[in-house]
């Protein structure tokens, strides 16, 4: 059986928030460690890994491994239902068909309750190693955010180009070009502001703006993001949790 | 014009 309670229902909603527009049909996996997802959109180009961790939740239960299927259009209709303070629990058998998502409002006694029927998904799954990446960026969550927003204006295309100490994002299109310059920064007093570069081997590629747009859907989840590129390889976009991760792998573009 | 590559170019189905 499975149990597990968020102290607030906020974290689910921002997660299921951050990954229903490029993956529908998902199968989430608990485990005693917690839950975990991967799930690749219909193009092929991104794939959704999330690891729930069993600490990220104030209660957490599961005996033995129970997989849900999930449509997540429908499970955050539901999860909406919910205000952003209350508890959610989710609950569900060993072999469910639905689950059950109950809110606790904290402040007086009202408790609703939700089941989602459950599906059986058959999905893709990615064996992905670890890998060794030339670049290592982390920043600001909301300023790559800004710069993704700002340079889809321009074209399809972002380029992302690391030289020594300096990040430079870079959107070429029909109407004009536009680029951002990143340089490392320590803000001593609020270190989530600060960027942090490390480079073993310039790197120079290029992503499809379409998929870094649902990428960033993820913003509001953690104060920075970590970039790890790596020349023709897939970039890791990582949003950590407070207990876990929701990573994005992303396909490069090659010129022919 | 770049072409988009997909995952299944890096990382094996299983």
């Amino acid at each position: 059986m499975l149990e597990g309670k968020f102290d607030e229902a906020s974290l689910l909603k921002k997660i299921i928030d951050a990954i229903k527009d490029c993956v529908q049909l998902c199968n989430f996996n608990c485990t005693e460690k917690g839950i975990t997802l991967q799930a690749v959109d219909d193009s092929r180009v991104l794939l959704v890994s999330l690891l729930i961790g069993e600490e990220a939740f104030t209660d957490y239960r599961c005996d033995r491994n129970i997989t849900l299927g999930v449509d997540l259009s429908s499970f955050s209709k539901m999860i909406k239902c919910g205000n952003n303070e209350d508890f959610l629990t989710l609950i569900a058998e060993d072999s469910p068909d639905t689950v059950l998502v109950v809110f606790e409002d904290k402040n007086r006694e009202r408790i609703s309750e939700y089941s989602l029927k459950l599906m059986d998904i058959d999905n893709e799954f990615l064996k992905i190693d670890d890998m060794d990446y030339d670049s290592v960026i982390t920043m600001p969550a909301g300023e790559f955010a800004k710069i993704v927003r700002d340079l889809k204006n321009l074209s399809e295309s972002l380029g992302i180009l690391v030289t020594k100490d300096t990040v430079k994002f870079l959107s070429e299109g029909d109407i004009g070009s536009g680029s951002v310059v990143v340089k490392p920064f320590t803000d001593l007093e609020k270190p989530e502001n600060s960027v942090k570069v490390s480079l073993k081997k310039p790197v120079n590629l290029t992503f499809g703006l379409k998929y870094l747009s649902d990428i960033i859907k993820a913003t509001n989840l953690a104060e920075s993001v970590t970039i790890k590129i790596a020349d023709k390889v897939p970039a890791l976009f990582e949003y950590k949790l407070p207990s876990g991760y929701l990573r994005f792998y992303l396909a490069p573009k090659f010129d022919e | 014009t770049p072409i988009q590559n997909d995952l299944t170019e890096f990382f094996q189905i299983i």
